[in-house]
Order: C-alpha cells, then sequence, then structure tokens
C-alpha cells in the first residue's frame, strides 16, 4: 500500500 | 479599513469555484502588498496557496492587517448572485466579523450588495520555500486538464516521469493501463499552447488522480499551467491569474510503505 505524508512534514510551521 | 476593487469579477468567481471543494474554509489574509490565502484539505496532504497583488485590482486600500475567516461554500453562494461582467468589491471594517461584497453591472445599471458572515479561523501557515525543481513542465491547462480527467477514468494514481523525452503520465486500474506522452513542443505560435519541459535531472512520482483532478478546476483561470517535480517533494501546479497573482496547489507524494 502507497501512503501520503502531511503537508507539514514538508514544510515547517511559521 | 479593507477595500479591492476587480473590475473581473469572473476571475473571483471562477477563483473560488476552482478552491471550493478542496478546501472547505481558510483566512483571507489582506494587507498593503495584497490578499493572501494559505489552506490545506481536510486530510493535509494538499494545500492551496493564493497570492493577489495589490496592483493588480483597480483599487485597493488595507490600513490594517487582517485574516478573515472564509467559509468557501458559502462564498461561493454569495458570488453566483454576480454577473459575469459585473465589477466585484470587497469591503470590511478593521476587526469586522463580515465582509461586503458589492457587485456593479457593466452599465452601472443594477448595483447588490451581499454580506459574508466570517469565521474565526485558527490556521498555521507553513514556510515554502524557494527552490529550484529537478523538472518544470509548461503546458497549456486544456491538455493537463484532459490528461487528468481521461486518467482519472482508468486508475486511482498517476506516476509522472520526466525525461529528456517528455513528460509520461501513466495509471493503471481494473480496465487495463494508460500512458499519455507529452513531448517538447515549441512549434506553435501561441506560447499558452507549447509544452516547455525544463528538465535539471529526470524525476518520477506518482500522485493521487483525484486530487490532481481536482486541480484541474483551476482551467478557467488560466491557459498555461506550470507543473514542477522534485525527488520526494510535493508536486506544484500552479495557475497565473493573469496581472492579478496566481494560485498554486501543492500534493504530496505517494510513497511505498
Amino acid at each position: 500500500a502507497a501512503g501520503q505524508k502531511s503537508m507539514t512534514s514538508f514544510f515547517t510551521k511559521k | 479599513m479593507f477595500e479591492a476593487r476587480i473590475t473581473q469579477g469572473a476571475v473571483l468567481k471562477k477563483l473560488v469555484e476552482a478552491l471550493k471543494e478542496l478546501v472547505t474554509e481558510g483566512n483571507f489574509d489582506v494587507s498593503s502588498t495584497g490578499l493572501q490565502l494559505q489552506a490545506m484539505d481536510s486530510s493535509h496532504v494538499c494545500l492551496v496557496s493564493l497570492a493577489l497583488r495589490e496592483d493588480g485590482f483597480e483599487h485597493f486600500r488595507c490600513d490594517r492587517n487582517m485574516a478573515m475567516g472564509i467559509h468557501f461554500q458559502n462564498l461561493s453562494k454569495i458570488l453566483k448572485c454576480a454577473g459575469n461582467e459585473d465589477t466585484i468589491t470587497l469591503k470590511a471594517e478593521d476587526n469586522a466579523d463580515q465582509l461586503t461584497l458589492m457587485f456593479e453591472s457593466s452599465n452601472q445599471d443594477r448595483i447588490s450588495d451581499f454580506d459574508l458572515k466570517l469565521m474565526s479561523i485558527e490556521s498555521e501557515h507553513l514556510g515554502i520555500p524557494d527552490q529550484e525543481y529537478s523538472a518544470e513542465i509548461k503546458m497549456p491547462s486544456s491538455e493537463y486538464q484532459r490528461i487528468v480527467r481521461d486518467l482519472t477514468s482508468i486508475g486511482d494514481t498517476v506516476l509522472i516521469s520526466a525525461t529528456k523525452e517528455g513528460i509520461k503520465f501513466s495509471t493503471s486500474g481494473d480496465v487495463g493501463t494508460a500512458n499519455v506522452t507529452l513531448r517538447h513542443n515549441t512549434t506553435p505560435e501561441k506560447p499558452e499552447e507549447q509544452t516547455i519541459i525544463d528538465l535539471k535531472e529526470p524525476v518520477a512520482l506518482t500522485f493521487a488522480l483525484r486530487y490532481l483532478n481536482n486541480f484541474a478546476k483551476a482551467t478557467p483561470l488560466a491557459p498555461v499551467v506550470k507543473l514542477s517535480l522534485t525527488k520526494d517533494l510535493p508536486i506544484v501546479v500552479e495557475y497565473q491569474i493573469g496581472e492579478l497573482g496566481a494560485v498554486k496547489f501543492y500534493l504530496a507524494p505517494k510513497i511505498d510503505d
């Protein structure tokens, strides 16, 4: 199965 | 106070139609430089980043930075009441709990106004770094729309591979498999009909077609779409909205567990 990471794991919170 | 006037009200209508299914709600962040929105879908695998420049509007005034919490289905209901040729003015007092939308017909003989209730939305802003991508592809937005729509009828995910041969979209499902390849093609005279592949290194990533198909709802906003790809990073699907600004969609790639 293929999953997807959350956007917050790619871009840091300001 | 905040006031922004746009002669081509249809742009605002198209913009909200493009966003409303992907993001339920989000903050319009207004400042003296323009209007911005950053919002994620409910599953947080994709993100919408909208930036409209102050000088893209016929008139723009913002005395104080504000975050106006918008429910997009509700904003869409109001914008459906605007004519395609209408000029739209957005207005809000400082710290207002409503946004006023005024619609003026092109010959000024019909003026209407609607107040949209604003929401209080806690949103975390993500810092998206400017970066170089392995592949950047510009293509007609109608071509992108057709490819993702066609492939959605065959499979759930698409492998997008960019090589010096071109950009290939591949999927498979119960009915079989499908591959669509676009080659670098600058033959058409009109730039918006060209396919331009700027490749630093070959890259291949898999994405959920459902989201890519949803991004194509922005097609009426721009004749050209730009896809940016780098290994292990979200794809960027970007539509330039004339001189007004741009809307960018980010989608996380599928990863093998």
